[in-house]
């Protein structure tokens, strides 16, 4: 249970990074 | 079609997955790309989770029985690790030049070892939880063989008795199994198992039923029929047993079963 909580977190911290990393690149494309 | 195993791992890792490509799309239209923005909080962020992970998943690993297990988790952190280690390279690279395209391609590549660090990772578990499904199907499987000393109907009744535990936690078992799996045709062959077997069941204690009966009758005229008669369902309820921990084992589809 710990690791799946802890694998959600990692999901979504990655997910965030992703984002911010494609917000700029969308606006140019 | 399905990337991820399980229901569970696929809820967790298919969004990341999904944005991951859309980056790497957007990574690629915009040849030259647009300045990055500074990542270094959200790579801190996922950095955190990396350690706490480490943490969690080190003290599972060594408190684990699972030797398997004991040897694939420590892989698969190390793995997230080092992803994190160049996520945080990219996002220093990045701060000073954020043009850069190298930096780019080791962002993408970091979020890409996250993302597969943690599959494997995940993939590590659920084998073990599979391996705790196959030891009481072998268990199962063992004490159908125990049905060739069944001579008397006291004999059956406690033969009956300490078979329907084992039988019906494998079953419950299998059935979780199935339901969790994203794979829609390792999923049929695991219920078409199942259901053999529960209709197998009641064939098997007829079968040895008719066996002590013969035995016990004073002519004990049929008694090879029987015990062969027996023997055939036995092998029956062991194959398909056999064939459960066969699917119970697969982690990647078959292009064949899906055509």
């Amino acid at each position: 249970e710990q690791i799946l909580e802890a694998a959600k977190c990692i999901a979504n911290a990655t997910s965030a990074l992703v984002k911010a990393a494609s917000a700029a690149q969308k606006e140019l494309v | 079609m399905p990337v991820f195993h399980t229901k569970l791992i696929e809820s967790i890792l298919d969004p990341v997955a999904q944005q991951i490509s859309q980056l790497v799309i957007l990574h690629e239209q915009a040849e030259d790309g647009a300045a990055m923005p500074d990542l270094t909080q959200p790579v801190s962020a996922v950095a955190k989770a990396v350690g706490n992970l480490v943490q969690v998943g080190r003290q599972t690993s060594a408190t684990s029985t699972d030797k398997v297990l004991q040897e694939e988790m420590p892989v698969a952190l190390d793995r997230v690790e080092n992803a994190s280690i160049s996520l945080i390279q990219a996002a220093k690279t990045l701060r000073q030049e954020p043009l850069s395209r190298s930096a780019r391609d080791i962002l993408i590549n970091g979020a890409r070892g996250i993302l597969g660090g943690t599959s494997a990772l995940l993939l590590s578990l659920d084998q073990a939880e599979v391996r705790k499904i196959i030891r009481i199907c072998k268990g199962v499987q063992e004490y159908l063989a125990v049905a060739e000393v069944v001579e008397g109907m006291e004999d059956l009744i406690v033969y009956v008795k300490n078979l329907t535990p084992g039988m019906t936690q494998m079953v419950k078992m299998v059935d979780g199994r199935q339901a969790e799996l994203t794979h829609q045709v390792h999923r049929n062959m695991l219920i078409a198992s199942k259901d053999k077997i529960k209709n197998l069941l009641p064939v098997l204690i007829s079968s040895i039923k008719i066996f002590v009966t013969t035995i016990q009758s004073p002519g004990k005229r049929g008694l090879d029929e029987a015990a062969s008669n027996r023997l055939y369902v036995v092998s029956q309820m062991y194959l398909e047993i056999e064939e459960i921990i066969r699917v119970l084992q697969l982690t990647t589809y078959d292009e064949d079963d899906w055509n």
